[in-house]
């Protein structure tokens, strides 16, 4: 199963995330 | 004699043609993949290789939705107390499950696999970040992120799909964060949203993002089959409205990602959409062969995976009434719901 977030934010938003990395519920995904 | 030998002959003849075209398609994917594992080692950029439209209807015709079912309906037998040490093992060994961080680490208290597979964490397994604004909903590996383009998203590097077929074609109301004021469409009536013209499809995601000076971005984690599958709310937001799209139940592991261009839109799935405090914001849940059911724990309206179902539409179904206005609030970290086996 997949999850897929789709949402808008300001241009400065950030991914703290690598493609491929594995991730656990609870890790920050991104921010400002 | 003779005439048994030709029935038998002729009776034969479309295994050995079945077997020698499936052992033909299989070599040949073998040596494509081979190719491009040395274009690679060459340094040379390979593009992905995506699936030919008979080789998607192939894969579509094939009975997901009820392998899926069958599925679960296995899952659900009660398994003797005797059995399910030596079961669940087996699972946590095949898919490299940690116990320790289940709330019950007793093996013989789970009754079935799909049981199992829903089974809980404890509270501190998984700390919630207070630092960051959004945070993973779920357990899995992130397969791909970033802003989303001329909509449309990929799901795998170099592999998109449509947003406006993935989210649906806007939904009247003006409680919903589209505001459009189309027409009100009947709830199921929703034809695919490829329907819409070329041009609004550039206008659908400009209307998506609410506020001057914003974009829109995207996040897409693949749950492996030993992944904790409960998701939980990845920001502050409130859900105003779900969309319901029952759909095919093809394999969503990232290879497959990789080969069918437009995969999570065949596939069954829900749409929750609502705002944060930066505007729009949406949480989808794919599902996918092994995983045909998806709860939302605050919506005992959703039924997902059930057997009749017609092709390309959808349910809509609102959480904001005349006596809520507000929709469902969900905090950072709160449990939204789950993924069933079947």
């Amino acid at each position: 199963s997949t999850i897929v977030l789709i949402f808008e934010a300001p241009k400065d938003f950030n991914f703290h995330l690598k493609p491929g990395q594995k991730i656990r519920f609870g890790e920050a995904l991104g921010s400002l | 004699f003779h005439t048994a030998a030709t029935r038998t002959l002729f009776r034969l003849r479309p295994f050995y043609f079945l077997v020698a075209t499936g052992g033909g398609y299989v070599g040949y994917r073998q040596y494509e993949k081979y190719r491009d594992r040395e274009l690679e080692r060459l340094g040379l950029e390979v593009p992905p290789r995506l699936a030919g439209e008979w080789e998607v209807a192939l894969y579509k015709s094939v009975p997901t939705r009820l392998l899926s079912r069958a599925w679960g309906r296995l899952n659900q037998v009660e398994l003797p107390t005797w059995l399910r040490k030596p079961v669940y093992s087996l699972y946590i060994w095949t898919f490299g499950v940690n116990m320790k961080e289940a709330a019950v680490e007793d093996l013989d208290h789970y009754r079935n696999l799909s049981e199992f597979f829903s089974r809980k964490l404890k509270p501190q397994a998984r700390p919630v970040c207070g630092l960051h604004s959004v945070i993973s909903p779920s357990d899995g590996k992130i397969l791909n992120f970033g802003q989303v383009q001329n909509c449309e998203v990929e799901q795998v590097k170099g592999v998109t799909y449509s947003l406006e077929s993935f989210l649906g074609p806007r939904t009247p109301g003006d409680e919903l964060p589209f505001g459009s004021q189309e027409p009100a469409r009947e709830a199921g009536q929703g034809e695919p949203a490829g329907a819409a013209q070329a041009p609004a499809h550039c206008s659908f995601q400009n209307q998506l993002v609410t506020k001057e000076g914003n974009e829109l971005y995207h996040c897409v984690i693949y749950l492996a089959p030993g992944d904790y599958h409960c998701f939980h709310s990845p920001t502050d937001w409130r859900v105003a409205h779900r969309r319901h799209f029952p759909g095919s139940l093809m394999s969503v592991n990232p290879g497959i990602a990789r080969w069918i261009k437009e995969l999570f839109c065949h596939n069954e799935r829900v749409v929750l959409t609502g705002d944060w405090k930066h505007g729009f914001f949406s949480l989808t849940a794919v599902g996918a062969t092994n995983v045909g059911s998806i709860r939302i724990y605050f919506d005992r309206e959703l039924h997902t995976n059930s057997p009749m179902y017609s092709k390309g539409s959808y349910n809509d179904f609102s959480y904001i009434s005349h006596s809520n206005k507000e929709g469902i609030p969900m905090r950072k970290g709160e449990h939204l719901g789950e993924f069933n086996l079947g």
